[in-house]
């Protein structure tokens, strides 16, 4: 059998709720060492990868490896049930043709339980190679969601150039054109060699939707090297990590 | 004239 206890239950419906507007039919991987999902959103251009070990549940259990297909719209359906401060358990048996999810409060005098039913998904696995990134930085999560959805106003392309001290964001629109610059350490030590930089462009639609994930971390990590996808990353306290790719734009 | 690679261009198919 398979039965995973969150006692902050609000962290997977912040989860599901990052992720139901870019995928929607997806294969959660259940194994002894945590729950794991990757999937693609629909045009392919974007892919969900989330991952949450074992050991931040409050109780974990998981016998043999499961492949629960499961529709993210009707999970987040499901979702709205889970009220601040319920715990949440997931469960189901060996074979199974439904997802158990229990939630109940604090003072564990109201207990809610829904069925979802699982459904039978292809599975579109990609493997993702190895990367050496030449660019990653950290920043305020809030911030960066702020100045994507600023930034989309004015142009539906954003140029990235990011180094070990400093993120560009560039956007070039019929109004005009223009640059948000943060620089993001002063430590002279790093800036002694010369700084590899990276530029490429992302469609910001998409960058606004990884950014629902906010509010699961302070932080976001964007690492970038040339050619090659960004990744944006939420890392779940303690629990796990929450990356989603793009595919950068590219001159035809 | 932008375009976007789909990703399976740059990830391996499993």
């Amino acid at each position: 059998m398979f039965e995973a206890k969150l006692t902050d239950g609000t962290i997977f419906k912040k989860i599901i709720e990052a992720i139901k507007d870019l995928v929607t039919d997806v294969n959660i991987d259940a194994t002894p060492t945590g729950l794991s999902l990757q999937a693609m959103d629909s045009s392919h251009v974007a892919l969900v990868n989330l991952h949450l070990g074992m050991e931040g549940f409050e109780r974990y259990r998981c016998d043999r490896n499961l492949t629960l297909g499961i529709s993210i719209t009707n999970l987040a359906k499901v979702m709205k049930l889970v009220n601040q401060n319920d715990s949440i358990t997931l469960k189901c048996e060996d074979e199974p043709t439904y997802l158990t999810i229990v939630c109940q409060n604090q003072k564990h005098d109201r207990t809610t339980q829904f069925n979802v039913n699982l459904i039978t998904l292809d599975s579109e696995h990609l493997g993702i190679p190895e990367t050496e990134y030449t660019s990653e930085i950290t920043m305020n999560s809030g911030e960066f969601s702020k100045l994507c959805k600023e930034l989309y106003a004015l142009s539906e392309t954003v140029e990235f150039e990011i180094s070990t001290t400093f993120v560009k964001f560039a956007v070039e629109g019929e109004i005009g054109s223009g640059s948000i610059k943060i620089q993001t350490s002063a430590d002279e030590a790093e800036t002694s060699r010369p700084e590899d930089t990276v530029k490429l462009s992302f469609a910001l639609r998409y960058l606004n939707l990884f950014n629902k994930a906010y509010s699961l971390s302070n932080q976001v990590k964007l690492s970038m090297a040339a050619e090659t996808p960004l990744v944006v990353e939420y890392e779940v306290e303690s629990l796990g990590t929450l990356k989603y790719y793009l595919a950068p734009k590219i001159t035809d | 004239n932008w375009t976007q690679r789909d990703l399976d261009q740059y990830f391996i198919q499993v």
